[in-house]
């Protein structure tokens, strides 16, 4: 797995056809507000415990 | 003839000519455990046709010397429905006789998905006439397996092969061990891989979390049969070490929406190895049994 293949990946989820470029202010003061992380352990959690079919 | 508004065409019932058998075999314990099932194959000894019966057939029907047998998969489910799925099919000559080999890997895959205490493999075998129509009527009659009927003992009866792999020796080994001497592992395993995302330049201001993470990776070598497998399977490579299970990656990525930030998640599949397997390269992947 290299990063290439990650971030095409992440593209390919977001719909993008490259990497957006982001000022670097704005990510610094950026919130994750509680539903959202609340969101990404319940997705954390179920990817560790369930078996995909892989290849 | 009942509407003015379409056209009705009258159609004509054609005899389908069929007779189906039911072999069942008792599965407990004929698959040694850990191993893998490289190939299931189902012998039915056909007995020669009748000359008689045979003459009489060509002179109704030059044409029709021949029946195709399908082999399909029955399952019984709960509530006692039933449910088929062709595994296997081909065309044998009335003129022939002898031992004909139907590949049933497939049906002995979907057997071992079924939820314990299984039910025996249930294998329902059609014969069918190969040309329709009154003059080759009964053709698939003449098509007769040893140990049809009553009598069911004696030689010939139906055989199921089972060709498996023992995957203590050429299976993986789950996890590599670290304390392993040498860089690679010398039999296929799951070695630690960290994936730094902090330190990837594209991530910068983009990927909020994680940081990084465990992805693994399948290393090592799969030993190979020595005796070439019984039978020619196309494409068939060598036992590879690959990913046969793998997992997804949550992530929480900064979107731009009206020109604002906000951060978002997003599942990438298959980013993490949950375990490795030695696999044929080519070989079919079986197909999952629906519920």
């Amino acid at each position: 797995l290299s990063g290439e293949q990650i971030r095409g990946s992440l593209l390919q989820q977001l719909h993008l056809s490259q990497v957006p470029v982001l000022d670097e202010g704005d990510a610094e003061g950026l919130v994750t507000p509680a539903h959202v992380t609340a969101q990404y352990v319940a997705l954390l959690q179920r990817s560790h415990s369930a078996r995909s079919r892989g290849k | 003839r009942f509407s003015q508004k379409f056209r009705e065409v009258v159609g004509r019932w054609l005899a389908s000519e069929a007779s189906t058998h039911l072999l069942v075999f008792s599965m407990e314990r004929r698959l040694p455990p850990n191993s893998e099932l490289v190939r299931a194959v189902l012998r039915l000894f056909q007995e020669p046709v009748p000359r008689a019966a045979l003459r009489r057939l060509e002179r109704l029907s030059p044409h029709s010397a021949r029946a195709r047998v399908t082999v399909e998969w029955l399952h019984v489910r709960e509530d006692s429905s039933n449910r088929t799925s062709l595994v296997d099919s081909r065309l044998v000559s009335l003129h022939d006789s002898g031992w004909k080999a139907f590949d049933v890997t497939e049906a002995v895959t979907f057997w071992q998905q079924l939820s314990r205490p299984r039910q025996p493999l249930l294998l329902q075998v059609t014969v069918q006439t190969e040309h329709l129509g009154p003059p080759a009527a009964g053709a698939h009659k003449l098509v007769r397996f040893a140990s049809q009927g009553p009598a069911g003992a004696g030689q010939g009866e139906p055989q199921l092969e089972l060709h498996t792999l023992d995957l203590g020796a050429y299976g993986a080994q789950g996890d590599c061990d670290p304390e392993a001497p040498g860089a690679e592992a010398p039999r296929c395993c799951r070695r630690e891989m960290y994936i730094d995302l902090q330190g990837m330049k594209w991530a910068e201001n983009w990927v909020l979390e994680p940081p990084g993470f465990l992805a693994y990776e399948c290393v090592g070598a799969c030993r190979q049969p020595r005796q070439p497998l019984p039978f020619k399977w196309p494409l068939l490579g060598p036992r590879q070490c690959i990913a046969s299970e793998t997992a997804s990656l949550p992530m929480i990525v900064r979107v731009e929406e009206g020109g604002r930030p906000r951060p978002q998640v997003v599942s990438l599949p298959n980013m993490r190895v949950q375990s490795c397997s030695c696999s044929w390269d080519g070989a079919p992947v079986p197909r999952k049994l629906e519920p």
